[in-house]
């Protein structure tokens, strides 16, 4: 099963619809492999965006560079997912 | 609330014990429950409904939709949750006994099966079907960009590598095809429900256009009732409004299906929650929000019920 070691969540603040064409840069490029949970949109809504943990500097630089605002919601993916599957495997053995 | 003597609500289960419920559901209510094979995915895995019927002849029917797209487990386990509280209220609550003296109701809790297997099996991530594109490397298609309402328009791609990806054609995916052809086989839907996570949104048609749907006055009041009455539980609160204008444009979705093709109470609800875990819920708040959604489910199909156009 694929881990996620380190990988981030980060939630962009987009706020009109030249942030929203700077992030679409984001979204289109390859070479961060982002995995987008909520799509760009031109109404205001945040992004929610996977970042592995080898992009997080490429991206935080792209965001500073843009003006892009941004935090982590998700700091240790692969923990979280751990917790999935503990509670998975406790409520089996139940 | 929390578990019968095989089965715990309160957590996340394989597809493969997700079904074993469906059928205990039916064979400890065989007088209103009943699991039908719908069709087969495209790496042959069954797709189950659970029928809810106290009789007639092609009713006025319900359809509830999940797990669509196959990382959002708390959409799975909100639907199981909700077949057996169908059940359990039937005789109990008027509400659901009176709903089903008029409807009957179909719900699908694995919309996707192959991705559902493949979340817990090889990426707890994956959102699309695993059906294979020739000359791409990239496989699936998004299920909820695959059927015929503006297929391939906005908010859908065209690269097979893309987690919207709208797939060749419309009804390209087995999964979709087999839910519209039932439904189109049984030809008296008057509501479909999909249920999705996260960011707490209850929508309606369209979001292939901005333009207001026919009944979007009606759907608008409908939705705004039920948000309410899902807020009544534990103040939960849910944004209401068309899909294209509350979140962004997608086309080729479920809900603008069933819609253009006459199921006028179509709806998605985008559970919880609104960002700090996203797909991974953790399971103590699956029957918190299993409970709170099935009171706005509820109000849905009490107002179809009443309003059987």
């Amino acid at each position: 099963r694929e881990k996620f070691f380190g990988d981030q969540v980060f939630r962009i603040n987009v706020r009109n619809g030249d942030e929203v064409s700077k992030l679409t840069q984001l979204v289109n490029s390859d070479n961060f492999k982002l995995n987008f949970w909520s799509s760009p949109s031109t109404l205001g809504r945040p992004v929610d965006v996977l970042v592995p943990s080898i992009s997080l500097q490429p991206v935080k630089s792209f965001l500073k560079s843009q003006g892009l605002e941004y935090s982590v919601t998700i700091d240790d993916l692969q923990a979280l997912l751990d917790n999935e599957d503990e509670e998975m495997q406790y409520n089996e053995g139940q | 609330e929390r578990s019968n003597n095989t089965f715990n609500y309160g957590a996340y289960h394989t597809l493969e014990t997700i079904y074993q419920e469906m059928d205990n559901i039916a064979t400890d209510f065989p007088d209103l429950a009943s699991r039908v094979k719908i069709g087969q995915s495209f790496e042959n895995r069954p797709m189950y409904v659970l029928k809810f019927s106290t009789g007639g002849e092609q009713r006025p029917a319900i359809w509830l939709n999940a797990g669509i797209h196959s990382r959002e487990w708390i959409s799975q386990a909100t639907a199981i949750w909700t077949a057996r509280k169908i059940v359990s209220d039937y005789g109990e609550d008027p509400a659901v006994t009176s709903i089903l003296e008029k409807v009957d109701i179909f719900l699908l809790p694995v919309a996707n099966p192959d991705g559902y297997v493949y979340t817990h099996t090889q990426n707890r991530l994956w959102r699309k079907t695993r059906s294979l594109n020739p000359g791409s490397r990239c496989v699936g298609t998004d299920p909820n960009r695959n059927w015929n309402a503006s297929f391939a328009g906005e908010g859908a791609s065209d690269n097979p590598c893309s987690e919207v990806y709208h797939g060749p054609h419309a009804n390209s995916e087995v999964e979709v095809k087999s839910v519209v052809d039932f439904i189109q086989k049984h030809g008296n839907f008057r509501c479909f429900i999909d249920l999705h996570s996260y960011s707490q949104l209850l929508m309606y048609p369209y979001g292939y256009t901005v333009k207001k749907a026919p009944d979007a006055e009606e759907l608008d009041d409908v939705a705004r009732h039920a948000a309410a009455a899902l807020a009544s539980l534990s103040g939960t609160k849910y944004q209401v409004g068309p899909t294209c204008t509350t979140v962004y444009p997608a086309s080729g979705s479920s809900i603008d299906w069933a819609y253009d093709n006459g199921i006028k109470y179509a709806f998605t609800f985008e559970l919880r929650d609104t960002g700090h875990y996203g797909f991974l819920l953790p399971a103590n708040q699956i029957i918190p929000t299993a409970e709170e959604t099935w009171l706005g489910l509820k109000t849905i199909m009490e107002h179809v019920r009443d309003n059987l156009y």
